[in-house]
């Protein structure tokens, strides 16, 4: 049955779906209410995909992406491969209200978040750590590449493109429900 | 993943994500989540959808853009969902994805597709006809 106001979000993510709702009973706005959310998420390091410490990189770091969308204006924030900020949907409510772009990556969005008055700190943990170096024990199992040399099903990297490139169908070859954007 | 949309009483819809992306992914790989209609997508005239998953597949396909376009064709949130994953399945039967979809009237629904050891999704809604937060889980298809 329908009913207003609504939030719907994904996972078994409790606390910021209660979040959301209390940032709309107190009055805020439905952007307000998805950046405190979805900013709860990265508090709470959800599952592990969300938020600082988790889903290391091949060089072990920790890097964000989120996004904001207002479906009056169609005005979007968003930031990727944000680094050593965490809080990445605060950032990309920034990029809304502070810019006219839609989409900063990389260093230089930690460069316009601190400019915003973020904070710039580490987003590696213990947690993260040991995830990046049972990873590298494991001869860097699972990865991303394929088609170079050394066998990158066997070893880790660095890599140089393999010649003669074997065309794959879409290969699946990570299979975690916990690894996901 | 988180994606969330939130509908105001007054119809108007928002929405976003956050993530950490990939783990062990290359260094500047960026998936679905910050892209607009891939990650989520807001519209206040159709309604807002969400996606999460394998980004990196899921965003060719700008699911949360095609839910709300599924949505403003009059489709009900489910199937809408239904219908984007189900796009999604022809090119890459065995992708890891989820979508959930909610329309202006406050109407929602979600789905995702079914492969071994990912067989229901589970999600959270917050509306006046529940006393709280509810989990709720869609089976895949």
């Amino acid at each position: 049955t329908a009913a207003l106001p609504v939030v719907i979000n994904t996972w078994a993510f409790r606390k910021a779906t209660e979040t959301a709702w209390r940032v709309l009973q107190l009055g805020g706005s439905e952007l307000d209410a998805v950046e405190k959310g979805c900013g709860q998420c990265e508090i709470d390091q959800c599952d592990g995909s969300v938020g600082y410490g988790g889903s290391p990189d091949e060089s072990g770091e920790t890097t964000l992406d989120a996004m904001i969308m207002d479906g009056n204006t169609m005005e979007v924030g968003a930031v990727a491969d944000l680094r050593r900020v965490k809080n990445a949907i605060g950032v990309a409510r920034k990029v809304i209200e502070h810019t006219k772009h839609t989409l900063l990556v990389g260093e230089s969005a930690s460069l316009f978040a601190v400019r915003m008055g973020f904070p710039y700190e580490d987003l590696t943990t213990p947690k993260s750590l040991s995830m990046y170096s049972k990873w590298l024990n494991q001869s860097c199992q699972p990865n991303y590449w394929k088609n170079v040399v050394p066998d990158s099903s066997k070893s880790c990297g660095p890599y140089k493109r393999l010649e003669k490139v074997i065309c794959e169908k879409w290969t699946i070859s990570q299979r975690n429900v916990h690894n996901h954007d | 993943t988180i994606g969330m949309v939130v509908i105001g009483g007054n119809g108007t819809v928002a929405s976003g994500t956050s993530t950490n992306g990939g783990v062990h992914k290359i260094p500047g790989r960026v998936g679905d989540s910050p892209i607009a209609g891939a990650g989520s997508y807001a519209d206040s005239t159709a309604g807002g959808a969400a996606a999460t998953g394998d980004g990196d597949i899921m965003m060719r396909f700008l699911p949360s853009y095609q839910a709300v376009e599924y949505m403003r064709m009059g489709m009900d949130p489910t199937v809408a969902c239904q219908k984007v994953i189900s796009r999604i399945q022809k090119y890459v039967p065995e992708f890891f994805g989820a979508v959930i979809c909610a329309n202006t009237t406050g109407s929602y629904g979600a789905a995702c597709n079914k492969i071994p050891g990912f067989t229901q999704f589970h999600f959270m809604v917050y509306n006046p006809l529940l006393s709280q937060a509810a989990e709720q889980v869609v089976d895949c298809i």
